[in-house]
């Protein structure tokens, strides 16, 4: 992968280009026709009382779960960008330490329903007031926010596909070890974004996702900001009970 | 190392 000549041929981001979407498509957690037929598929004024009901460390497991799933087809996708494995162990983690939350998100707005603003939790669709007892409202408006924002953009899964690989090599990270290799990886990857979205006919998309990045990290620290708090309350909780993986990436 | 464990376990596991 380094010796890739600059530019790369267009064989090479073609091929390139598919690679990115096949691992996107193998990787998701839920599968774009699967999400269509369950859009109207909403908790009930029980189901959503039981949420409710929820003591806030109760929830925050609960969510501490379901996030630490969804970052497993993250770190899945990861190994599947060309080049990624590539790296050294040190730069796979300081990507997706950094990165991993911020894709969660982005694929987040595959299962958004915009029309009822409603998200896919738990097997059922559900608005913002579901996760009421997290006591964390900002973060969770600024997030649903998000998912609007980024469903406005009507992205085909390729470019979301390629979207969410520009997200994850990104040679801004602190402490990469070998910041270059990362930094060709995300040139080539820039070339594929901008050849898919002028095939497209779509290239007025490109300064709309770079502009979502920062809205990325905006969103990434306020959900550090909320576990601090969180893990301050209920040190226990953390300690003993959420995933190891969600300790990992984000304590 | 230590510290990211489980994530080095899984960037190990070869892709199913």
């Amino acid at each position: 992968y380094p010796y890739c000549p600059y530019p790369p041929s267009l064989l090479h981001i073609e091929e390139l280009c598919d690679s990115i979407v096949r691992s996107h498509r193998d990787t998701s957690q839920f599968r774009l026709e699967e999400l269509q037929a369950l859009r109207w598929k909403l908790f009930s004024r029980e189901e959503i009382h039981a949420y409710q009901s929820k003591s806030v460390d109760e929830m925050w497991q609960h969510c501490a779960v379901r996030l630490t799933e969804a970052v497993q087809y993250v770190v899945e996708f990861a190994k599947r960008i060309p080049g990624f494995r590539g790296l050294g162990q040190n730069d796979q983690i300081t990507l997706l330490k950094t990165g991993s939350m911020e894709v969660v998100l982005v694929r987040m707005s595959r299962c958004f329903n915009t029309e009822n603003s409603t998200v896919f939790f738990d097997g059922k669709f559900g608005s913002t007031e579901l996760f009421k007892s997290l006591g964390c409202g900002d973060l969770m408006v600024a997030v649903f926010d998000f998912a609007h924002s980024m469903c406005a953009l009507r992205l085909t899964e390729q470019q979301m596909a390629l979207f969410c690989s520009l997200v994850l090599i990104n040679p801004d990270r602190p402490c990469l070890e070998d910041r270059g290799r990362v930094h060709r990886m995300r040139r080539d990857l820039e070339v594929c974004l901008s050849h898919m979205l002028h095939r497209d006919n779509q290239e007025s998309l490109q300064h709309k996702l770079y502009q979502k990045v920062s809205v990325l990290q905006s969103l990434c620290s306020l959900h550090v900001e909320k576990l601090h708090w969180f893990s301050q309350r209920y040190p226990l909780t953390v300690h003993s009970v959420f995933p190891p993986l969600y300790k990992e990436l984000f304590t | 190392k230590e510290k990211h464990k489980i994530l080095h376990r899984l960037l190990q596991n070869s892709t199913s």
